[in-house]
């Protein structure tokens, strides 16, 4: 597509079309979108985010990052959408305008390029990174594992060969690592939202401890919005609470890093599907689970806004 | 390409701890390769795996010894794969 109006939202896209998209998006708005390179992949791809800025330094910013594990396909196309949503709304929206005039949004599209490019060619089930285990026939460590909170405790495998193995250390990937650099290096991120698919769900810490988060009550209060808003489009029903509370104990993850570093507005999302398709979710499902996930991130993203901390 | 021709998706609905627990114990069966898509919580969810071809008759075969209800959520999941690259190349085709 020769601009990002008549890109098609609705259909899988390579990583070659994402990444057009993305320069495409920057040359057209180049008072509100930038692109930074936090990073390379194992394999050399570059780590792309978007930071949607309308100026100021270093102010209160927003993370999304979608497509952290590759074969979630349904989470990389969201975020394309998210972000011509957000460039559609700035100066539309009296809440998104306000929200950007004040604060930063950074959204991280394709989170594991390796992961991603391997489902495209080769293996449309890869969850993993891309790197080759020393001493294993098996490749790839599960980036939702790899973070240094509550690392290697229960709820990670040790195991190259298994899709949550966590890794030889924290932080070990790239893809990891990166992030990590660049949420210390900005040091004033306020919420920092991981999406994920499937099973419809919308999580908070902690994922290693059966230890409430000290923010728990004011976390799950707003997690109960966030479901409500995005039910009230077409009716999914998610279900929410503490990671290790309503799925199971997962150590290394992202989200117990962000909050443990500070970051209060700490969320995963888990998208559609409710269990016809899974992670093969049809494309014509694209932009009703973008919409709608969409109301929820705007309820979070106000709440960020109308109480800084 | 790694292909999926016979993998089937079975949706498995666990009745009890103890039941849970047999689920989990497939996870540990590494010979057997299944896929954990959606992964045991607890009693009232359910949990979603992707047998490969070769594992389906022993997969089944445990489940129903032991009682634990499962259906069929995707058939073959090379088919839909196949329709989904299918999609994915019409519409790029439509594009260009």
């Amino acid at each position: 597509p020769r601009n990002t109006d008549s890109f098609d939202f609705s259909r899988y896209h390579t990583i070659s079309e994402i990444y057009s998209f993305q320069d495409m998006l920057v040359a057209e708005n180049p008072n509100l979108v930038s692109k930074i390179v936090i990073g390379s992949s194992y394999e050399g791809r570059p780590l792309n985010v978007l930071k949607f800025s309308t100026g100021g330094t270093n102010r209160p910013a927003i993370w999304i990052d979608t497509g952290i594990h590759s074969r979630e396909w349904v989470t990389q196309a969201s975020g394309t959408w998210f972000a011509k949503k957000i460039v559609t709304d700035y100066g539309r929206d009296p809440a998104l305008t306000a929200i950007l005039n004040k604060m930063d949004i950074f959204l991280e599209i394709v989170t594991n390029p390796d992961g991603f490019a391997y489902t495209h060619s080769s293996n449309r089930m890869w969850r993993k990174t891309r790197k080759p285990n020393p001493g294993s026939s098996c490749a790839g460590v599960d980036p939702n594992r790899n973070w240094d909170s509550g690392f290697g405790g229960p709820g990670a495998s040790s195991n190259p060969c298994s899709e949550t193995y966590r890794g030889p250390r924290a932080h070990s990937e790239s893809e990891v690592k990166s992030i990590v650099d660049f949420v210390k290096s900005h040091g004033n991120f306020k919420a920092f939202i991981s999406i994920h698919s499937y099973s419809q769900m919308l999580l908070y810490p902690f994922g290693y401890t059966k230890t409430p988060a000290k923010d728990q009550a004011e976390l799950h209060n707003l997690a109960q919005r966030a479901i409500t808003d995005l039910a009230s489009l077409y009716g999914t029903r998610y279900r929410y609470g503490s990671i290790i509370n309503t799925i199971y104990q997962a150590s290394g993850g992202t989200i117990d890093w962000t909050y443990e570093q500070g970051i209060k507005y700490s969320y995963t999302f888990e998208l559609r599907d409710t269990g016809r398709y899974g992670f093969i979710l049809p494309a014509n499902q694209i932009i009703p689970t973008a919409q709608e996930t969409w109301l929820a991130l705007m309820a979070i993203m106000n709440h960020t806004y109308n109480n800084p901390y | 390409k790694v292909t999926f021709e016979g993998h089937q998706v079975l949706r498995i609905l666990p009745k009890d701890e103890a039941q849970l627990s047999l689920i989990k114990n497939l996870e540990e069966m590494i010979e057997f390769q299944v896929d954990i898509w959606m992964g045991v919580t607890d009693v009232s969810n359910p949990v979603d795996v992707r047998v490969p071809f070769q594992s389906l008759q022993f997969v089944k075969i445990y489940l129903e010894a032991q009682n634990i209800d499962y259906t069929i959520m995707i058939e073959d999941l090379q088919v839909v794969l196949d329709e989904e690259q299918e999609e994915m190349e019409a519409a790029a085709r439509l594009a260009q």
